[in-house]
């Protein structure tokens, strides 16, 4: 069966795309299928990708209002195994236009349902927020990913996100699982990293993964380039570690 | 009369956060009182001054909701000329409250008529989004500054926040402005920033700020120390460049 991976964290910036894209294209490089799903009005995973703001006549925000189906939306990304629902920024308006709707937060959850058994993994790129689009992607996923950048204003809103995910597991989704946290854009010249990360495995244990994502510009320079970084340049070390942190997350998606 | 500026950008970790607090110390630095007035669910502004979670009893939520006015919230920071209306995690609430409650969009610039006279400015930190809250900044606000982060995913959303700055211009507020655009984390050894930086200024031109923010990591360890950079190593770049921001910003101010 699918599973769904949701990668949330209200604070911006932190690598939720990046880590969204790079994930995907590695573990498809094990030959599981995987989709991802860009549910952020930005549409940066989208772009990371490659793809033009022709090409996405039909969108993430088709979907969850309903109007297409998940199959209708799927679109091929020319790296083998990975397929990808793209957004744009009518999604913008989703926020408020869901307020007044009918089951406003099972909608994607309903619309995935179509995707069982199409995907080994689907991956959820969140917006930096916690309004009805990451709760449609909290309600809809297995387990949540939790992207951290190694910076002190980082671990601020951490406990707010995790009181939210219990929140949903609680109310709508009772099998979602904290699947993990992984540290970003450490900076091993910056001893604010160092501490950063120790606080963060102290109180989370082994929900943090061992692989750490370091600082490397080529991470940053391949979206330019519409690839994710794992074929821009698949020897540098922001490449490597995602690769590693894919054989951890399958690792435990198998123990799970 | 008091200036409102929104710093605002639906880009996550661009550097709103960081540019307000220096932004209005350096500001109130030059006799200017000062208001900042943080409006983002993640209170990384109210940190940012030392806040604990205690002091804020009284937030930006309850000014918001019509529950106390804009002077029942606003604390000294400690610093000469520099006050602060806090936020806490129940501002995450607001944007789903808001959507059906009369006045949604003007709540804030209602808030705000109370300070006029009290305050020479009034800085507003956004949360990363384009939702009520931020919405209710712009249309508070009589311009906005647009943190830039130096990166090229950075790029894709502005065109977006242009057209939503020029709706709200249109549609509730016609005197609102783009003060100004600032680049943000510039790192001098990576082509990248050279790039983006060199688009950017294609671009918008003069909305440009000739100031550039650089990377530096100071800026980032200040936070955790409850203090703007301007003080805790007023001699650093990241300081520096927040002081000629400030003269660049009040210049343009005296011009406008
Ligand atoms: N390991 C890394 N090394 C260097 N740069 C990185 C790394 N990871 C991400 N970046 C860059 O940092 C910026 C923020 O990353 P990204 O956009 O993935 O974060 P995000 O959490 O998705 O942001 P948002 O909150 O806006 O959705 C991007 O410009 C990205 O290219
Ligand atoms: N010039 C700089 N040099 C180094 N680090 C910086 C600089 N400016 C900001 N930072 C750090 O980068 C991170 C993001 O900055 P900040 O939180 O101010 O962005 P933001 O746009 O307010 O984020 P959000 O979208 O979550 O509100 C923070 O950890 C901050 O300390
Ligand atoms: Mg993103
Ligand atoms: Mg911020």
């Amino acid at each position: 069966s699918t599973r769904v991976i949701a990668v949330a964290n209200q604070k911006g910036g932190v690598g939720k795309t990046t880590t969204t894209i790079n994930l995907a294209t590695a573990m498809a490089a094990t030959k599981k299928s995987v989709l991802i799903l860009d549910l952020d009005p930005q549409g940066n995973a989208s772009t990371s990708l490659g793809l033009e703001a022709a090409q996405r006549a039909v969108t993430s925000y088709h979907v969850l209002l309903g109007e297409v189906s998940l199959g209708e939306a799927v679109q091929e990304t020319g790296i083998p195994g990975l397929a990808l629902v793209p957004a744009d920024s009518n999604l913008y308006g989703a926020d408020i236009e869901l307020v007044d709707m009918a089951r406003r937060e099972t909608r994607l959850k309903e619309a995935l349902a179509g995707a069982v058994g199409a995907f080994d993994y689907v991956l959820i790129d969140c917006p930096p927020s916690l309004t009805l689009l990451t709760l449609n992607a909290l309600v809809a996923a297995d387990s949540v990913m939790v992207p951290l950048q190694c910076e002190f204003l980082a671990l601020e809103g951490i406990s707010h996100l995790i009181k939210t995910i219990e929140a949903v597991r609680k109310g709508f989704n009772p099998g979602l699982d904290l699947q993990g946290i992984v540290l970003t854009m450490f900076d091993k010249r910056n001893n604010l990293s160092d501490q950063v990360a120790a606080d963060v495995r102290e109180f989370f244990g082994d929900k943090v993964y061992k692989t750490v994502i370091p600082r490397n510009v080529r991470v940053s320079e391949a979206p330019s380039h519409g690839k994710p970084v794992l074929i821009y340049d698949h020897k540098c070390s922001g490449a490597e570690a995602y690769i590693h942190l894919a054989s951890e997350v399958l690792k435990r998606e198998r123990d799970m």
